[in-house]
């Protein structure tokens, strides 16, 4: 996956993911495709979660999931999650939750959670860093004032890193692959270069929602393991979604 | 060049926007889900919509299931298992999960363990 929270240089916030999931669950030798991958596409579905006919928020779901990888609380903020892989992973989580030990939160049922009642992205990124959790993740999370955009770097019982934009340092950008910003990602699997290559390339004068979608559709951003891409503006309450491929030759990851 | 070797990492993409070409499959039907209903009957006209393609899917899981254990015991504990986990999975998870169970027809242990697959996965 590779997530982005960027503010252009009107402060408008600009949330964009490409949501690749189905790594090593059956690669379709035929048609150079992972079985999983390809299997999830038609599920993906943009919903509307409304009350009293009142929209509360809006994600973009596979079909038969009842949590939340992507979402919009329209004016207030965006969220996405990302995959943090751990020895401390979720098995443990799952064993000590069938013991019986269950303080933790399934991190899809918190995204969900936090998206229908918290109320402000200060309330989502507390949320979102303190909440104990049965499984690591990264929380990438916009809000809807200048600055208002982190990565929260997440083990299962501990907030270990919050990376916030930060105009003064010149940080107009956060980004997100599956690896700790503070460590070089694993060299066979770096997304994350390519992507800040083209983000600077943009420069926070011409991103875009438009722009955004072009680096989400650059090799290997875009990859055999993408099944959607979405795109969000938390001040027009704006969230789109499109189903992808990618054309060989493409990266399986 | 860079884009024929590994990672075939290509130059930046510029007007792929609005979305066309061999990169957009196409684009992503709209539902609403209406917080006011049970939490059983919330992802009924979703679920009925989508009912043949999430039996593909988790048709597709229980293949790779039985690919790692031929025998068929690995689905069959999901199917015996799990639906004792869906009832202490917190509300309104657990009762919008049997609703997703019943108007499917796929079995309740089944459809957990798709909504659970992010902390199983990292096994």
């Amino acid at each position: 996956c590779t997530s982005i929270v960027a503010e252009d240089d009107k402060g408008n916030l600009l949330h964009g993911r490409n949501l690749d999931f189905g790594l090593f669950m059956g690669w379709d030798v035929k048609n150079k495709s992972w079985i999983i991958s390809e299997k999830l596409k038609p599920l993906v579905v943009n919903l509307d979660f409304k009350r009293n006919n009142q929209t509360v928020f809006k994600s973009t779901n596979f079909a038969g999931y009842v949590g939340m990888l992507t979402g919009i609380k329209p004016h207030t903020f965006t969220l996405t999650m990302n995959e943090r892989f751990s020895l401390d992973g979720g098995y443990i989580g799952i064993l000590e939750w069938i013991l019986g030990q269950r303080d933790g939160m399934w991190m899809s049922f918190l995204t969900r959670s936090v998206l229908e009642n918290a109320n402000s992205y200060e309330e989502a990124k507390t949320r979102l860093a303190t909440t104990k959790l049965l499984a690591p993740a990264y929380f990438i999370l916009g809000g809807n004032q200048t600055g208002q955009g982190c990565i929260i770097t997440r083990s299962r019982t501990l907030s270990i890193d919050l990376l916030e934009i930060d105009l003064k340092l010149n940080r107009w950008y956060v980004l997100e692959t599956n690896y700790d910003h503070w460590e070089q990602p694993l060299f066979l699997d770096d997304r994350r270069t390519p992507a800040m290559k083209c983000m600077n390339q943009v420069t926070q004068k011409n991103i875009s929602l438009k722009t955004m979608y072009d680096i989400l559709s650059t090799k290997p951003v875009l990859n055999k393991l993408t099944t959607y891409t979405t795109l969000m503006q938390v001040s027009t309450g704006n969230l789109e979604s499109y189903i992808r491929d990618c054309p060989n030759p493409c990266m399986p990851w | 060049s860079a884009q024929f070797v590994p990672p075939f990492t290509e130059d930046c993409r510029s007007h792929m926007y609005p979305p066309n070409g061999p990169t957009f499959r196409g684009a992503v039907a709209w539902y609403t889900v209406d917080l006011d209903l049970p939490p059983s009957k919330r992802w009924n006209t979703l679920i009925a919509d989508k009912k043949t393609d999430l039996v593909t899917m988790i048709q597709a899981i229980r293949d790779l299931a039985d690919a790692f254990v031929p025998s068929g015991r690995l689905v069959e504990l999901v199917d015996v298992t799990l639906p004792l986990m869906a009832n202490t999975l917190p509300d309104p998870f657990s009762e919008e999960i049997k609703g997703i169970a019943a108007v499917s027809g796929i079995p309740l242990g089944e459809v957990v363990l798709f909504n659970i697959f992010y902390e199983v996965f990292t096994v």
